[in-house]
């Protein structure tokens, strides 16, 4: 048995029955449902090629393979359900897993997600995506943000002040992701905020994807003179545990949501604990 | 005494472009990371005076710092405790508290003495998976709070022992046996 869908006031989100992945979201405000199924994704790096000799490293991302594997074609899910709470949980394999969550009032889901160790025992490289794909038909476009200020559109293979010969079809699409992304049509907008810098693009119409996590086994030869096999405590790589927030709504909407719940994130509240009990104090 | 220079000193070191990018040496990637624990260490004195300064208590302030782990020792074992939200925006904020426990039941309260609705899930295995060891949170507290801008809030937390449960649970199956009257 897995759960079918999580609801709130502002949003349902449904699951696929059979692979337990994000199917559908809905935004129950506007009356908008949208077919988005999110899952992760892992790029072969590249350790040189006829074509190039240049490897996939800390200064560069080049797969060695347009299609990026998925890490579960279907996963292992369990439901928290509670007044505050909603939270579908997702394992993907040993080392990848999610909570899709939505808390009472909350206009976005949360999609919480823990990566690593990435395994490298058999000698690729990984880079590990996490993919939306919708049926929004976008033209080759897709947005990111200019440090959290200016919203930049970007078109796929296409520079606007040259004429592009793409060799790279997804490296050369991937553009800085401060703290959103977002892909739209005439009439709605999927935004995901991030709580980190990452890597993102949009390698198809539709499709949206941002990079959590990469350990990569060659130097790329720009300098850094190691590769990025950074090793963590202990010294069998990095677990990382991230954050995307997904809003569903109107273009006309998008960014009165989107701009002051990021602010929310980057200016989040600070928590301070205290055993309580301790004497009173006044500044001499 | 507390000191934000040291922070300070850490952050602009990390505005070089190795450090904002990542295609530093591992050894130096190492190195920026101690030297921003070394100035949040430094500056959490500093809030903890401010804090001490504005409430008018002399806390023990504690910081944790693996909280998306549900790593805290203090709320682990502690029967009671207080959880301070300082909110650097300029307008109210809503957040939703998840604090790493080990009892079945808790009582919130907020500010002004009022009972804040929480609920105790268990922690996940992907959780226990990652924390390796540190901590050993069964459950945890959730709850929504809010501060004022530019402001704190603080919540006071108390662990509820079982014969608080009992009479919880005896006064609501009382509630469902009488008829309600709305009005």
């Amino acid at each position: 048995w897995s759960p079918r869908e999580i609801q709130n006031e502002h949003l349902r989100v449904l699951f696929d029955p059979v692979t337990g992945l994000l199917m559908k979201i809905q935004n129950l405000d506007k009356s908008i449902s949208l077919p988005v199924s999110q899952s992760f994704f892992w790029y072969s790096a590249s350790i040189g090629d006829d074509d190039s000799a240049q490897a996939s490293g800390a200064y560069i991302f080049r797969p060695n393979h347009s299609e990026p594997l998925p890490v579960a074609r279907g996963v292992r899910t369990y439901l928290v359900k509670n007044k505050l709470v909603q939270e579908v949980y997702q394992n993907f394999s040993s080392w990848c897993s999610q909570v899709v969550r939505l808390y009472a009032g909350q206009a976005y889901v949360e999609l919480e997600w823990t990566v690593g160790p990435i395994p490298v025992d058999d000698g690729l490289g990984k880079e590990i995506i996490s993919r939306f794909e919708t049926s929004l038909q976008t033209d080759g476009r897709f947005y990111t943000d200019s440090n959290g200020r200016e919203i930049l559109e970007r078109r796929r293979d296409y520079r606007a002040t040259w004429n592009l010969s793409q060799t790279e079809a997804v490296a050369g699409n991937y553009y800085p992701v401060n703290s959103r992304i977002y892909i739209k049509n005439k009439k709605f907008q999927l935004t995901v905020l991030t709580d980190r810098s990452q890597g993102g693009s949009s390698v198809a119409d539709g499709s949206m994807e941002l990079m959590v996590h990469r350990r990569l086994l060659y130097d790329d030869n720009r300098g850094v003179g190691e590769p990025l096999l950074e090793p963590g405590v202990y010294h069998d790589g990095l677990v990382v545990r991230g954050r995307h927030l997904v809003f569903l709504d109107t273009v006309e909407s998008s960014a009165d949501r989107h701009r002051l719940q990021a602010q929310q994130e980057f200016m989040a509240p600070q928590l301070v604990l205290a055993p309580g009990g301790g004497p009173s104090f006044h500044r001499g | 005494e507390g000191d934000s220079a040291v922070l300070r000193r850490a952050m602009a070191v990390a505005q070089h472009h190795d450090a904002v990018s990542g295609t530093e040496k591992q050894h130096v990637a190492n190195d920026y990371a101690k030297r921003l624990a070394a100035g949040w260490d430094a500056c959490q004195v500093l809030v903890s005076n401010a804090l001490a300064s504005i409430s008018g208590n002399k806390e023990n302030f504690i910081y944790c710092n693996y909280l998306n782990i549900s790593v805290c020792p203090l709320t682990e074992s502690a029967g009671t405790f207080m959880v301070t939200l300082y909110n650097p925006l300029g307008r109210r904020v809503s957040w939703n508290v998840r604090l790493p426990v080990k009892g079945a039941s808790y009582s919130v309260t907020d500010p002004n003495g009022q009972m804040v609705p929480n609920e105790v899930v268990p922690v996940s295995n992907f959780t226990r998976a990652v924390r390796r060891g540190r901590g050993d949170a069964t459950h945890e507290l959730i709850f929504p709070a809010s501060a004022p801008p530019l402001g704190y809030s603080t919540y006071t937390i108390s662990k509820m022992a079982n014969r608080d449960l009992r009479s919880r649970l005896a006064k609501r199956i009382r509630e469902q046996a009488q008829p309600r009257v709305d009005t």
